[in-house]
């Protein structure tokens, strides 16, 4: 689950509209931003069962409420300065149960 | 060599010649031990290969061999590459050029460490519970009944440790060994007139090279705790190679970062108190 990537995009969105630092801010930019932060979510593969990744997006959906934003509307296209590592597809990344068990051998 | 299995039993094994460490659906890890010098049938891990098994979707079809011999850890796959995959998925980092390499095997979070510390190496793997025994094989197929790291050694390979460390309590060291290994930093500031290192005594099966207070001295002064520090003590008795403490150290490293919560639960060190009463005298 790579949601901090998510949450890396939204402060570098923030910060290129200007609206980075204490509010108030201008509703329709941060409506695009968090636009922007709501769909990488809903858009990021592997976070099922990760606990950070539902707190962050009953965040951002609060923010939404709080600005009145709609969930269709402009976004913020990704910079092209910044390319995305490519996105590890469901399929390479564990969904298990995150418990483990560890082996060793050393010595004589 | 020492091991510490999946499921928590640490044991002192001969294990000598070509043994299975791990074998399930998706990688293989072999090791080779060798007698070590000294007066015990203990042996060390000469050789170590890890074939990681092909994922089409995440690395390749093909499977992926890792091989490292005494003096040779190399910071490779066998075929020059470290990594597979367009996301990475299975990546060769070499932390210490020679000394320490880790693999990662993302699409299962697998994480397998090898350290080489002086002639021989070092092992260390995490991996998901619900995959470590994980094999389609055909049925009736035991092809993992022999992997170290999930049974354990057979009864036959095992050294009962605490019993060495018992009897050769207060046994005066044999000089076997010219010199030590003094490539432990503590060694030097622990010798003293009062623990006899070496002493010329004969060479009898089983005596240890470096007396039991003096190991003990060793490991304690690494911050060895528990089945880690009665391994170091029972590896220098056996081989005065001071190279062991580093091994001992390096392993209980793995375990707190791998096994955080058994790390807690590790008592400051296993008890002899029934072995030495036993032959106390």
């Amino acid at each position: 689950c790579h949601v901090e990537r998510c949450s890396d995009e939204y402060e570098s969105a923030r910060q290129d509209l200007g609206i980075d630092g204490p509010g108030p801010h201008d509703n329709t930019l941060m409506c695009t931003v968090l636009r922007t932060y709501r769909h990488c979510m809903i858009t990021t593969p592997g976070c099922q069962g990760e606990i950070s990744y539902y707190s962050l997006r009953s965040i951002v959906r609060r923010l939404m409420d709080e600005h009145n934003c709609t969930t269709v509307g402009q976004t913020v296209e990704p910079s092209e300065t910044k390319p995305r590592p490519p996105m590890v597809p469901a399929i390479c990344l564990y969904k298990g149960k995150p418990v483990y068990r560890h082996c060793s051998l050393f010595g004589d | 060599p020492h091991i510490r299995t999946f499921y928590e039993e640490a044991q002192t094994c001969k294990v000598k010649g070509a043994w299975p460490l791990v074998n399930n659906d998706y990688l293989i890890v072999q090791v080779t031990n060798d007698p070590v010098e000294g007066n015990t049938d203990a042996t060390a891990t000469s050789k170590l290969t890890v074939i990681v098994k092909g994922n089409p979707e995440c690395t390749s079809a093909n499977f992926q061999t890792y091989q490292a011999q005494s003096n040779s850890l190399p910071g490779t796959f066998e075929n020059g590459h470290v990594t597979y995959g367009p996301y990475g998925s299975l990546e060769l980092i070499e932390v210490e050029p020679g000394r320490h390499v880790e693999i990662h095997i993302r699409y299962i979070e697998t994480v397998v460490i090898v350290r080489q510390i002086g002639r021989y190496f070092t092992f260390s793997i995490k991996m998901p519970e619900e995959l470590v025994n994980k094999t389609a094989g055909l049925p009736g197929d035991v092809s993992n009944d022999l992997d170290l790291c999930v049974r354990g050694c057979p009864l036959s390979e095992q050294i009962n440790y605490q019993e060495y460390l018992a009897k050769r309590r207060f046994a005066r060291p044999s000089q076997t060994r010219t010199s030590v290994s003094s490539s432990s930093s503590s060694s030097s500031s622990l010798s003293d007139s009062s623990d006899a290192k070496y002493s010329s005594d004969g060479n009898s099966p089983g005596e240890p090279l470096v007396s039991r207070a003096y190991a003990e001295k060793v490991c304690r002064a690494s911050k060895l705790v528990d089945f880690y520090f009665d391994s170091c003590v029972f590896d220098l008795m056996a081989t005065g190679d001071e190279n062991f403490t580093l091994s001992a150290l390096s392993s209980l490293q793995d375990v707190v970062k791998f096994h955080p919560s058994a790390a807690r639960t590790m008592d400051n060190r296993t008890t002899l108190d029934l072995y030495d009463k036993q032959y106390g005298n």
